[in-house]
Order: C-alpha cells, then sequence, then structure tokens
C-alpha cells in the first residue's frame, strides 16, 4: 500500500527527508 | 534434440468443439472486462489504453486474489499457534511488537487482526512541524507538480487530475449521501474546534490563508495562471470553483510505501479540514517500488481514497492507494466507505464521491489535528 500527499505550500517549503528514507508516522517531514 | 526438433514433422490437429468455444468465450470475456490499461490523455481523462505490461498484469485476477487473501487471513487461528505465528510473521517482515498497544499475541485472533495492530501511547511522538509523516513506510519519491503532472518515479509522471479526479461531461461523478455512521464519530461543533482532543488549534491553523488566497482573485499585480496550471488543477478540484492560486506558492507531493510489516494504519500529517473524498474503483496492483518503477499510471490504475480539503496553505489532499494485499481502505471518520467490493469495475477515470461539510458547518468538513488516527489498510 501507499499513501501519496499532494498540497499546495509556500514556495519556501522545504522537505527534510530524502528518498528511500524510513520514516515513522509523526516523524518531520518538510516545514 | 536438435535432430527431433529439426526433423519432426508439425501435424494440425482441428480443436474439439467444445474446446474451441470454450476459448472464445474466455477470449471474449477478457476482451469485454479484462483490457485493464488506463491512458491518460491531456486533460486528465483516463481511458483504456494498451501497454503490454499492463494488460499481462491486467489478465490475472488480482481483485479476486486479494479478497480471497483477506478471507484466508480472517480465519480465526487456533489459540496456542497465535504466540509462534504472529512472531515468526514479526521476524520475516521486522515487526517491533514491543510498540503494540496489546502486547498479549494470544488476543489477536487473526493475521488480519495482528495486521492492522494500534500501537501504544507516546510510541511515535508527533513533531511540531507544518508537515509531518502521515505513516510508517519508506519515502518512495518526492518534489513539486509541475505542469498538472505527478512524477512516479524518475522519468514517469502521470496526471494529477487522474489521481484526484475531475468532473466533467464525459466524466459524471456519483455522489453519494454521507452520514456519520459510527456514533463515536468526533463531530466538532463551531464552538468546539478551537480545542480538538484537548489540543487548542485556533481557525487560522486550518484555514489559514484560504481568506488571503480569495482575496487574490482579481488582482491585476498577481500574474494569472494558465487553466492548466498545476496549482489552478489542485486549487479547483479541493474548492470545487475556479480559485485563483496565490504568486509565492506551488504544488508539492510525496509518496510514502507501507511495506508488508509496518504499521498499517494512517494519521493525519497536518492540522486540516477534509472537505470530501473521492473513492476509486481499480486495480489492485502491486505498488512496491519494484512495480513502481516499471508500470505507468500506476496509483492512477489501482483503487484509492482521495480526501481532498485544505489547510492554512491551501489545497491539501492524502491518497491511500490500495494493492493486491491490503485492497481495503478504511477511513475512521466515514463508515459508509466501501473498498475492494466484488463486482465489475466502473469506467476507469470515474468515482463516488461524498462530502463531509456536515461534520462542522463552520469548517464544511472534518478537522484533523497532526498525529490523530485516520483509518488504515487491511489484508484483502
Amino acid at each position: 500500500s501507499s499513501i501519496v500527499l499532494v498540497f499546495e505550500a509556500p514556495d519556501d517549503f522545504v522537505w527534510k527527508v530524502h528518498a528511500g528514507q524510513k520514516v515513522k508516522y509523526g516523524e518531520v517531514m518538510g516545514d | 534434440l536438435a535432430d527431433a526438433w529439426r526433423d519432426t514433422p508439425t501435424k494440425w490437429y482441428p480443436l474439439p468443439i467444445g474446446i474451441g468455444a470454450l476459448l472464445l468465450v474466455v477470449l471474449n470475456y477478457r476482451k469485454n472486462y479484462s483490457s485493464k490499461e488506463v491512458v491518460v490523455d491531456g486533460d486528465g481523462n483516463a481511458r483504456r489504453g494498451g501497454r503490454w505490461g499492463v494488460h499481462v498484469l491486467g489478465a490475472l485476477p488480482l481483485r479476486n486474489l486479494s479478497r480471497l487473501w483477506g478471507y484466508l487471513n480472517s480465519l480465526t487461528l487456533p489459540v496456542w499457534f497465535r504466540p509462534y505465528g504472529f512472531r515468526l510473521y514479526a521476524w520475516v517482515f521486522g515487526c517491533n511488537l514491543d510498540e503494540m498497544a496489546e502486547q498479549d499475541l494470544k488476543h489477536y485472533t487473526s493475521l488480519g487482526d495482528f495486521f492492522y495492530r494500534s500501537l501504544k501511547d507516546g510510541v511515535r511522538p508527533i513533531a511540531s512541524t507544518a508537515l509531518v509523516s502521515p505513516a510508517d513506510g519508506k519515502i518512495l519519491h518526492f518534489g513539486t507538480v509541475e505542469g498538472a503532472r505527478v512524477e512516479q518515479v524518475k522519468g514517469i509522471t502521470y496526471s494529477l487530475d487522474a489521481l484526484l479526479g475531475s468532473s466533467s461531461p464525459s466524466n459524471p461523478v456519483e455522489t453519494v449521501p454521507f452520514t456519520h455512521g459510527n456514533p463515536d464519530a468526533r463531530k466538532v461543533s463551531d464552538e468546539q474546534f478551537a480545542d480538538v482532543n484537548g489540543i487548542p488549534y485556533s481557525l487560522d491553523d486550518f484555514l489559514g490563508r484560504i481568506s488571503q488566497t480569495r482575496s487574490v482573485e482579481g488582482d491585476a499585480s498577481v500574474p494569472s495562471a494558465s487553466p492548466s496550471s498545476a496549482l489552478d488543477v489542485g486549487v479547483r478540484v479541493a474548492l470545487g470553483s475556479k480559485e485563483a492560486p496565490t504568486k509565492s506558492s506551488r504544488l508539492f507531493f510525496c509518496v510514502i510505501y507501507l511495506a508488508p510489516g509496518d504499521y498499517h494504519r494512517f494519521h493525519s500529517p497536518t492540522a486540516w479540514v477534509v472537505e470530501r473524498r473521492r473513492h476509486f474503483s481499480g486495480e489492485l496492483f502491486s505498488v512496491s517500488p519494484f512495480v513502481a518503477q516499471r508500470l505507468q499510471d500506476l496509483f492512477v490504475l489501482n483503487e484509492r481514497v482521495a480526501l481532498l480539503g485544505r489547510w492554512r496553505y491551501g489545497f491539501f489532499s492524502m491518497i491511500p492507494v490500495g494493492a493486491t494485499n491490503v485492497g481495503s481502505i478504511k477511513i475512521n471518520f466515514d463508515q459508509a466507505l466501501r473498498t475492494n467490493v466484488r463486482g465489475r469495475l466502473p469506467p476507469p477515470g470515474t468515482f463516488r464521491e461524498a462530502t463531509y461539510s456536515g461534520a462542522s458547518t463552520l469548517l464544511s468538513g472534518q478537522p484533523l489535528v497532526p498525529g490523530e488516527e485516520m483509518g488504515g489498510f487491511c489484508l484483502g
């Protein structure tokens, strides 16, 4: 299964993850 | 072998009429109901098409297999077997049993029950950033939506309209009535919205800049977006109108893959308001990274539930996508939703829509706070 997020955000939105990274729910993804 | 290959004459025999007729029936069935590939045109409309890879996978009865898998995993296991069986499963797939809310493995009646386990309170601290992960899993891909297309993997894109759905004369929407069937479902009154689950949230946390977004409309100083721009598509889809985008926003996307051993419930990634859901019945191809890199339009072909709404920066959507082993998607605040049900597939691109405006008249949708459990994936 997969989850896709699509959202509008300001231009200065910064991802705090990288492709292939394992994450747990509640972990930082972006800010 | 070489002599046999070279010298053995080929003799043709007529097929018995019965077998020939059966083959014709099977081929006709395949032609009518099992041509699985969907091609998305420039306007985002999905239609049947033909790449051989999809035909091969589409020929497999994946939906039936998924339901059979779900049935088998719902069978009650002998109590004595449960600790051994679940420990073996946990060892094979790398589950952390210490995180489970219910530590007694005999409590889980079936593998499906164990698969949908909940976690102890506090084992997943929720970060205080704008966006947190909605699930345990692996980041497959992320980036910005360019030209109304989302990148599945490097170099392979699919249409945002096809992913989220769009209503058009050629693609009629079946609207289903929605009621909160679950008496425990949280209904947030206008007075309560600022105190969700004991956490103080202001109206601005949920809606934020929406009012500013609207005020931009008609402002000559703001460059007008073309009708096909991704931002306009997202906002239009979410709000059901032709809202003008702001000049300093973009559409971002991220794909998270949940492996078989992962905790399979999903949570809200931010403070947002879910306004509607669109259920797309579809295929149940595997969504593993291996398949995602090879099967075009995978996330547009598979069964999924698009939850559309708003957050403080504008449009926000979350789309749980089913797969062969986990075809059932649950949404806690939408008890009427039924996925992976028996029956013929509707035409590609069509969906059933329900709106959540009754959950809160002020917010016009279902408000969610970061980390709040939203639902999950079940086996089969």
